[in-house]
C-alpha cells in the first residue's frame, strides 16, 4: 500500500509513483497541443474503439511521437504556422495573453492538472462522419494505421 | 479485449439522437458501479462509492437523467463503468503519465478512468484534486458534454482547487439539458410558506420560502437564483413531520387579521401544521384533533379534493375537486354562496380552447409574482390579477391567461432516484 498515518489517509506519500514529464520545450508542447485537439481535432472515440484488436494495441503517445519524428514531415515543425496557430488558440482558451510563443505562462498552464479528453474533437454529431471516418481523421491514425499494419 | 469489444459493440445500441438531435444516452435511468478491479489506494471503497454517487446525484439535480448504483447485474448491463488505475491502466490504450497534468479520462461509451497516481481527495478536504469534482466533470463527458472554457463552467479541461462548494451554475444546467430536455412532472402542490422572523434588533419581519411538492419529496424553489436549493429534493417527511409521507393533495394557508392556520389536505383528512414546532398539531388551540375530516372542518366541501388555495381578497378558501370549484368562506365557515361551480365559469379562459379544464393539480399563489397560478401536467395557468386588468381592461376576472409550460417558468425541479434521497 501507498504509507499514510492520518485516519482520513491525507497524508499518503507516494514514494514510487510516476511523475508526469513536465511540459518544458516547445517539443513537449507540440505533442501536448496534438494530443489535446489544437493542432487537428481528435476523433477520440475512434481512438477507444480501434485498438481494442490486440494486436493493434499501441501507446498514443508513442503514435504523436512518430509523427513528429516520422515524417510526413512536411505537415508541420515546431516553427510552423500550424504550430503557433494551435499555441494561439490554447492561450486564448486558457484565457492567457495570445501571443503565439511558447512563454512561462503558457507552459505554466500546459503544467496544470486536466482531463485527459481532447479540447478539440472531430464533432460526434456531425452527419456524415460515419462516412468520413477513415478520411477525416487526422495524422495520427494513418500513421498508426501504417504502424499497425507494418506490424501485422 | 474481447470482452471489451462485445460491452463495445452492446454500448453503441445504447446511444442514440436526444430530442436536440445530438448522440446521448437514449434511456432516463442509467446504471453505474465502482468496479472492482479499479478502486483506489488512497480512499476507503465506502468513501469512493459515496463520493461518486454524489457526483451522479448532482447530475440528477439538473437533468432529467437518474443513476442508480447497481454491484449485481452483468459488467455488460452497466451503463457507466468507473475505475482507478496507474499508467497502463484497465485495459485502455490510453496510458496515465503519472502524478501531474492528466488526471482521469472519460469515454462516450461509459467509461471513466481516474488517474491513481494524483492525490485524490475528499469533499471539504483542503489539498488535492477533489474527486467528487473531477467524478463531475467526466460524468459530464459520458453524458455527451464537451470542454468548455467558460470561467465557473465544471467542464473546463483544468482543474481548479474546489470552492468551499462547487455547484453545477446556469450554463451547465442548460447544456446538459439542450441534450436531454428539462425536467417535466406534475406536482402534488406548491405553495409559499411565510415564517417569521426577529432581526437583531428586536423587528418581526415577515419572509417566505417557495416549495414544491410531488409525492413523496419536496424541493425549496429559490425564485432569485431561478433553481431549487442545492442538494434537493428532499423527502417530504424530513422537512415536513408529521403530514402523510406519501405526499399531500393540498396547502392552505389562511391568513388574516384573526386568523393564521397553515393547513395540509389528504384524502378525506387534512392537519394543521404548528409553525413553532415544525410539526403538525396533536391538537391545535381551539381544541381540534388531527387529523380531521375535510367535510367537517369545511362543510360542504367534498373531497377528496384536487388542490386548493386561499384567497387573501375576499378570505376564502377555494377547493378544486374534478370539474368544479367550491369557494369556502373562512368568516362564516359555510360555502359562499352560488358555489359550487363550474371551473370554467370562475376562471374562464382567455384564449378559447387554452384551458386545463379541471382536474388541476396545484394552485399556487406565489408572493414573488403577486398572482396565483393553475398547475396541471407540466403546464400551468397564470390567473388574470389587477395587473393585467390595468393593461388589457378588457380581461375578465380570474381568467386563465394561455398556458406555458412549467420548466420554462421554475427550473431544474428534477427528480433523483429513490436510492439516490438518501445518500
Amino acid at each position: 500500500e501507498k504509507v499514510f498515518h492520518n485516519r482520513d489517509h491525507s497524508d499518503v506519500q507516494n514514494f514510487n509513483s510516476r511523475q508526469a514529464e513536465a511540459i518544458t520545450d516547445k517539443y513537449a508542447a507540440e505533442l501536448f497541443l496534438s494530443r489535446y485537439g489544437f493542432i487537428k481535432p481528435v476523433n477520440w472515440e475512434e481512438i477507444q474503439l480501434e485498438d481494442l484488436e490486440p494486436s493493434s494495441h499501441s501507446d498514443l503517445l508513442d503514435d504523436f511521437e512518430g509523427i513528429i519524428q516520422e515524417g510526413t514531415s512536411s505537415h508541420y515543425s515546431r516553427d510552423s504556422r500550424v504550430f503557433v496557430s494551435a499555441l494561439e488558440e490554447f492561450q486564448r482558451v486558457s484565457a492567457l495573453p495570445v501571443t503565439g510563443v511558447f512563454d512561462e505562462a503558457t507552459k505554466e498552464a500546459m503544467n496544470k492538472p486536466r482531463c485527459g479528453v481532447p479540447d478539440k474533437e472531430v464533432d460526434p454529431n456531425d452527419p456524415v462522419r460515419s462516412h468520413r471516418r477513415r478520411q477525416s481523421v487526422n495524422i495520427s491514425v494513418d500513421v498508426h494505421e501504417s504502424r499497425a499494419v507494418r506490424r501485422r | 479485449k474481447r470482452h471489451l469489444a462485445a460491452l463495445v459493440a452492446k454500448n453503441r445500441r445504447r446511444r442514440d439522437l436526444s430530442e436536440a438531435g445530438y448522440m446521448a444516452f437514449s434511456k432516463r435511468v442509467l446504471k453505474w458501479r465502482l468496479i472492482g478491479e479499479g478502486y483506489s489506494s488512497q480512499l476507503s471503497i465506502e468513501d469512493q462509492r459515496y463520493i461518486f454517487r454524489l457526483a451522479f446525484r448532482m447530475w440528477s439535480e439538473v437533468s432529467p437523467l437518474q443513476f442508480v448504483e447497481d454491484t449485481r447485474s452483468p459488467l455488460e448491463d452497466v451503463d457507466i463503468r468507473l475505475g482507478f488505475g496507474t499508467g497502463r491502466h484497465l485495459g485502455c490504450n490510453q496510458r496515465f503519465d503519472g502524478t501531474g497534468q492528466e488526471f482521469a479520462h472519460a469515454w462516450f461509451l461509459g467509461d471513466i478512468h481516474f488517474d491513481d497516481d494524483e492525490h485524490f481527495t475528499g469533499p471539504n478536504t483542503g489539498s488535492g484534486i477533489s474527486l467528487l469534482k473531477v467524478a463531475v466533470h467526466e460524468i459530464g463527458h459520458v453524458l455527451g458534454l464537451p470542454h468548455i472554457y467558460r470561467p465557473g463552467s465544471i467542464m473546463q479541461p483544468s482543474y481548479l482547487p474546489q470552492d468551499s462548494g462547487f455547484e453545477m451554475d446556469w450554463m451547465d444546467r442548460r447544456a446538459i439539458q439542450h441534450l436531454y430536455g428539462g425536467c417535466k412532472g406534475r406536482f402534488s402542490t406548491v405553495f409559499d410558506w411565510i415564517r417569521k422572523e426577529k432581526t437583531p434588533y428586536g423587528e418581526v419581519v415577515i419572509r417566505f420560502n417557495t416549495y414544491f411538492m410531488r409525492d413523496s419529496w419536496y424541493w425549496l424553489y429559490e425564485n432569485r437564483n431561478n433553481r431549487t436549493r442545492f442538494g434537493d429534493p428532499v423527502a417530504l417527511q424530513i422537512g415536513w413531520r408529521g403530514i402523510p409521507a406519501d405526499g399531500v393533495d393540498a396547502y392552505v394557508h389562511v391568513w388574516s387579521r384573526k386568523r393564521d392556520a397553515v393547513y395540509f389536505f389528504k384524502g378525506t383528512q387534512f392537519w394543521r401544521y404548528d409553525n413553532e414546532n415544525d410539526r403538525v398539531f396533536r391538537q391545535d388551540p381551539e381544541g381540534h384533533r388531527y387529523p380531521r375530516s375535510i367535510s367537517e372542518g369545511f362543510p360542504g366541501v367534498f373531497s377528496p379534493i384536487d388542490t386548493a388555495f386561499y384567497d387573501r381578497r375576499d378570505a376564502r378558501i377555494y377547493f378544486f375537486k374534478n370539474t368544479l370549484v367550491y369557494a369556502f368562506d373562512v368568516e362564516a365557515n359555510s360555502l359562499a354562496r352560488g358555489f359550487p361551480r363550474s371551473i370554467r365559469d370562475v376562471f374562464p379562459a382567455v384564449e378559447s380552447g387554452d384551458h386545463p379544464d379541471g382536474n388541476v393539480d396545484a394552485a399556487y399563489f406565489s408572493y414573488t409574482h403577486n398572482t396565483v397560478f393553475l398547475l396541471k401536467g407540466t403546464r400551468f395557468w397564470r390567473v388574470v390579477g389587477s395587473r393585467e386588468r390595468r393593461r388589457r381592461p378588457s380581461l375578465q376576472r380570474n381568467g386563465l391567461l394561455p398556458h406555458k409550460e412549467v420548466d420554462e417558468q421554475w427550473f431544474d425541479i428534477c427528480n433523483v432516484h429513490p436510492t439516490a434521497l438518501r445518500l
